[in-house]
């Protein structure tokens, strides 16, 4: 993995060859977990980044749920290589690994990002099918039980945000959600999409605010701060609803309301010029500055046991 | 594979709430084919969409007749999917090699 070319956008084959590279150079700290199968019968991966223990408290990064941000894929293939580089060098790091497991879905939506490769760039859900429709795919962040249906998605399948049949229906996320409840132990869940600059915490489906909103507001606004300390990339941070609009259905709704208090959803960058269309000049600078955002949460999440 | 040739990405700005409020209709009419990069939200925040090439016309004259301040975010959306993909491209044979 020292000679991956982590400043260029690459294939799912290629990610997944990386991943299976990845854990064989540290197959002390590194596997590769598969928790399921897409709709297309496609494997998903995730890495557990561990240094022992049993059933440890830990934090779950997810990247590129939305195909089309590939930035955010990319970013999640630079994370793995970093972890492993910095575990043992970086106290930081160390001190995390030390005491928690990492788990890290680098490619959600497997479907739509091959889908995106091969078809159509642009394209954001899952490739499953509705009856009764021409139309395929479920926006998989409207498709959990969180606030499911109401407004802030689309019941219309055709929609780029149509929520699902039902809660869950997605394979993608139904795999997400029975690994969660499984583990029982996630204490952070930072799901990561692209672009617009922003750092959110719950809620997206309700304007109440979350009983942690001061706590949220606070790692939110140190994880912006060290963000920007890179490139001076500037983040607004909030609640969902109150930042952008209301979503209902949201990924780290469902997880506050598991109890997962540290429930972070990140936009990562844009200039305002390209869009889902980022040149992969900037994936590098993009992931950098990101990861110090991840470590001030991941670390707050260390020191603040709940 | 899907061509977006002359498909432009426009970058709105609604000053009020009415203006955010004429942008979310165009979402609603699905005959343009409009795809909303970062959706309406409140008055001042930046509303991106990708205009396939057919819809222009109208979406710009929808724009311009509310009164919608709108600048051209990406030209033409396929030269930077070409772009994106000769890269990929060069890197492939370049490690092939």
């Amino acid at each position: 993995t020292d000679t991956f070319n982590y400043a260029t956008y690459h294939t799912l084959e290629e990610i997944y060859d990386f991943i299976d590279q990845l854990v064989a150079e540290h197959p002390q700290l590194v596997s590769k977990i598969q928790i399921g199968n897409t709709y297309e019968g496609r494997p998903i991966y995730v890495l557990k980044f561990s240094t022992g223990g049993n059933n440890r408290p830990a934090i779950w990064i997810d990247t590129g749920i939305h195909s089309r941000e590939w930035v955010t894929q990319a970013s999640g293939v630079w994370f793995a290589k970093k972890i492993t580089e910095d575990y043992g060098q970086d106290p930081t790091v160390t001190s995390i690994l030390d005491n928690l497991d990492v788990f890290l879905e680098i490619v959600t939506n497997p479907d739509g990002f091959a889908f995106t490769h091969s078809q159509n760039r642009m394209w954001r859900k899952t490739r499953s099918r509705t009856s009764g429709s021409f139309c395929i795919g479920v926006d998989p962040n409207r498709n959990w039980d969180a606030g499911f249906g109401k407004a802030g998605a689309s019941s219309n399948p055709c929609s780029d945000t149509y929520h699902g049949k039902t809660a869950n229906s997605e394979v993608e996320v139904k795999s997400i959600v029975d690994f969660v409840k499984n583990h029982g132990n996630i204490k952070a869940f930072i799901s990561i999409h692209s672009y617009s600059q922003l750092l959110l915490y719950p809620y997206g489906y309700t304007s109440e605010p979350a009983p942690d909103q001061k706590e949220l507001h606070q790692v939110a606004k140190s994880a912006v701060t060290a963000l920007a300390s890179l490139y001076g990339t500037k983040y607004q941070y909030g609640s969902i609803i109150d930042t952008i609009y209301q979503a209902s259905g949201s990924t780290v709704d469902w997880t506050y309301n598991q109890g997962i208090k540290y429930s972070f959803t990140f936009e990562l960058r844009d200039t305002g010029r390209y869009g889902f269309l980022l040149p992969a000049s900037q994936i590098i600078p993009t992931a950098q500055e990101t990861w110090l955002a991840l470590l001030t949460i991941m670390e707050h999440t260390q020191t603040h046991p709940y | 594979s899907e061509d977006f040739v002359g498909h432009q990405v426009l970058r709105i700005s609604a000053a009020n709430e009415a203006q955010v409020q004429k942008v979310a209709e165009l979402q609603d009419l699905e005959h343009l084919q409009l795809d909303f990069w970062r959706g309406p939200a409140r008055p001042g925040s930046p509303i991106d969409v990708r205009v396939p090439f057919p819809s222009i016309q109208a979406v710009k004259i929808f724009l311009e007749a509310h009164g919608i301040g709108y600048e051209i975010m990406i030209e033409d959306v396929q030269t930077l999917l070409d772009e994106e993909q000769e890269q990929m491209s060069a890197f492939r044979a370049r490690a092939t090699s």
